[in-house]
Formats: structure tokens, C-alpha cells, sequence
């Protein structure tokens, strides 16, 4: 796919085709979450605040596909694909900027789709705490993802042991780009 | 005439989130 530079599209219509892209992928994030065994016998309360802290950070890892490094590009929902430089050009490099060093890094490690699937769900079980009801419960949920994250990717490359570690690092790389950009600001078209 | 809701990316998630549950009653 070679990519559309836009050029009839606005800065604003090209923000609001990539803001209209987070809806549907929240909502799978939220769908995800219900299918990590042990999340839905979290209290309620206790799973919206793991979602509302940790999805923008899953949306990081899930969008790292949507980025092409040999073509410099990115693909939104919509289809439609972007040179990096383009938006860039239109003040959206920072964001986007950080989603394309982080996804590099990520697509490095070559996870398996098992991997990124449990990997995932220890990222959104391990979302800031603050206004957790029952800590100890989502502790011990996380330490059984993480345990199993272990024993799946120490099996799938018995050689390489720090590939388990390279793993978890991503985890605070993740909380950077989402103290960096979660107040970036959308933009929605209204029908008046 | 078209007018532009603007909020933070947190604020939309967070949005989507509470609705989501609310509908799952």
C-alpha cells in the first residue's frame, strides 16, 4: 500500500479520522479485558478503574501494527495510510512519533500472537493502582499473567532469557507515553 | 453547520468505558 498523502485533506479531518479510530478500538479493548480469566470477578469498580487506567497503553501495543517502518508510514481504522512525515508536518508527530519508536521496539522482540495477547492483558492488569478497592486480588491476578507470560516465552525461546526481561521493560516505556499523550486532545465533528 | 467536540484522549476512553458498562447492566 503505497501511501495516500492526502492533500485535499485537512490537518483537522485527517485528526478526526485518527480520533474516530480510538472509538471501536476501546471497545475491543473492553471486550479483551472481560475474556483475561480471573478480570471479570474483579469488583466492577475495580475493573473499569484497571480499564479507564490502562487502555490507552493497550492501545499502544495493539496500534504497534498499524505502523510500517520500511515505508515510514501508518495505517488508521479508516484504511486510509499516512507518511509519518506527512503528519508530522501536521503536528502530530509527537504522539505518533512515540507510538512509532515504541512499536519498533515491540515488533523487535517478534511475539508470538499468544505472546502479545497474555503480554496485553499483564499491561492492562498492571494500570496505576490508584483507586483500586481490592489491591491484593489484582495483584494476585497479575502475578499469574505474569507467571504465565514467563513460562510462555522462556518455552517458545528456551535460549534466550532476556527476552522475558526485554518484555516487562516495555511495561514503563508504555506508562511514559501515556503520562506524555493521554491529554492529547481529540477532535469530534458534530452534526450541529 | 458543523461543530467540533473536542476532549482528551483519556477523557474519551474513560467516556467509552463507563458507557460500556452502564450498558451492560
Amino acid at each position: 500500500m503505497h501511501p495516500q498523502t492526502q492533500a485535499n485533506k485537512s490537518a483537522q479531518e485527517i485528526w478526526e479520522d485518527f480520533s474516530l479510530s480510538f472509538t471501536p478500538a476501546v471497545r475491543e479493548v473492553v471486550e479483551f479485558a472481560k475474556h483475561i480469566p480471573g478480570f471479570s470477578s474483579l469488583s466492577q469498580h475495580d475493573q473499569v478503574t484497571l480499564l479507564k487506567a490502562g487502555t490507552f497503553e493497550v492501545l499502544m501495543v495493539r496500534f504497534a501494527s498499524l505502523f510500517n517502518f520500511k515505508e515510514q508510514t501508518v495505517t488508521f481504522i479508516s484504511g486510509t495510510t499516512y507518511s509519518l512525515d506527512a503528519l508530522r508536518s501536521m503536528g502530530m508527530g509527537d504522539l505518533l512519533g512515540g507510538m512509532f519508536d515504541f512499536s519498533e521496539k515491540l515488533n523487535a522482540l517478534e511475539l508470538s500472537p499468544e505472546e502479545l495477547g497474555l503480554f496485553t492483558a499483564v499491561v492492562l492488569v498492571s494500570a496505576d493502582r490508584s483507586g483500586i478497592e481490592n489491591v491484593n486480588s489484582v495483584e494476585m491476578l497479575q502475578e499469574s499473567l505474569i507467571r504465565a507470560l514467563r513460562t510462555l516465552v522462556s518455552g517458545s525461546a528456551p535460549g534466550d532469557a532476556s527476552r522475558f526481561t526485554k518484555l516487562l521493560l516495555k511495561l514503563p516505556d508504555l506508562r511514559t507515553l501515556n503520562n506524555m499523550h493521554s491529554e492529547k486532545l481529540l477532535s469530534f465533528r458534530v452534526e450541529a | 453547520p458543523q461543530t467540533h467536540r473536542v476532549m482528551t484522549l483519556a477523557d474519551h476512553i474513560s467516556h467509552i468505558i463507563t458507557r460500556d458498562f452502564a450498558r451492560n447492566q
